[in-house]
């Protein structure tokens, strides 16, 4: 499964 | 981004907004504890290690920058500006908040996603910035009675992690596999930490009288 990211929040 | 997330950011940004307008404009930081904001620059310094390598977009890149700068200059107002330094309460803000930066190193250093240098130094300004009020927490019981500025400023600073927490509910039915453990659990804490101020702030706004 693609892992999604938080890096994109602050 | 979703409409959560877009208001904790704003939020986020409110709170900055108003605890500079307080230092700023009328040069004091009365009631402001310095050691959350030393954590607080910790933690933006430690959490934005990746602006330069990895561009996600304009907002996100502008936005760190303006937490960046604003912890790092309210740190510098605290500490060397003549007429707001006379303004710290010196004596009542003593919470040793460096005991606080080791075991979130350490439990960064056991819980994390990946172990790689910038994840670690992320996850461990995570930990921190769940415990980073404790400090402005304590200073707050021991002066009483705060200004409405920087009850305001408590309060938004408060209410941003709770948004990103309604953030995080939304992309975790809307994103399949988001799922992020340690954020939400490190989120969470950070926002029950405020659950007695915000009571009280609650009580007071009610009440129409400032934040006693």
């Amino acid at each position: 499964p693609t892992s999604t990211t938080l890096k994109d929040e602050l | 981004m979703n409409i959560f997330r877009l208001a904790g950011d704003m939020t986020h940004l409110a709170s900055v907004l108003v605890l500079l307008l307080k230092i700023h404009t009328i040069k004091s930081c009365a009631g402001v504890s310095l050691r959350t904001q030393e954590l607080y620059a910790i933690v933006f310094a430690t959490r934005y290690l990746d602006i330069f390598t990895s561009f996600v977009s304009v907002y996100n890149t502008f936005m760190k920058l303006v937490f960046l700068g604003s912890s790092f200059s309210i740190v510098w107002y605290m500490r060397y500006h003549k007429a707001v330094h006379r303004t710290y309460d010196r004596e009542q803000d003593t919470f040793r908040h460096w005991f606080l930066v080791l075991p979130c190193l350490v439990l960064a250093l056991l819980i994390h996603e990946k172990f790689t240098f910038l994840e670690v130094l992320w996850t461990f300004s995570l930990y921190l910035e769940a415990v980073a009020i404790l400090p402005q927490l304590v200073l707050l019981q021991r002066t009483r009675n705060i200004d409405n500025l920087t009850g305001q400023y408590i309060f938004l600073l408060g209410g941003y992690r709770g948004l990103y927490i309604l953030n995080w509910i939304y992309r975790y039915f809307t994103e399949p596999h988001f799922v992020h453990w340690i954020t939400w659990i490190a989120g969470l804490v950070q926002t029950l930490l405020y659950a007695d101020f915000f009571y009280y702030y609650f009580l007071r706004f009610i009440g129409g009288r400032g934040v006693e």
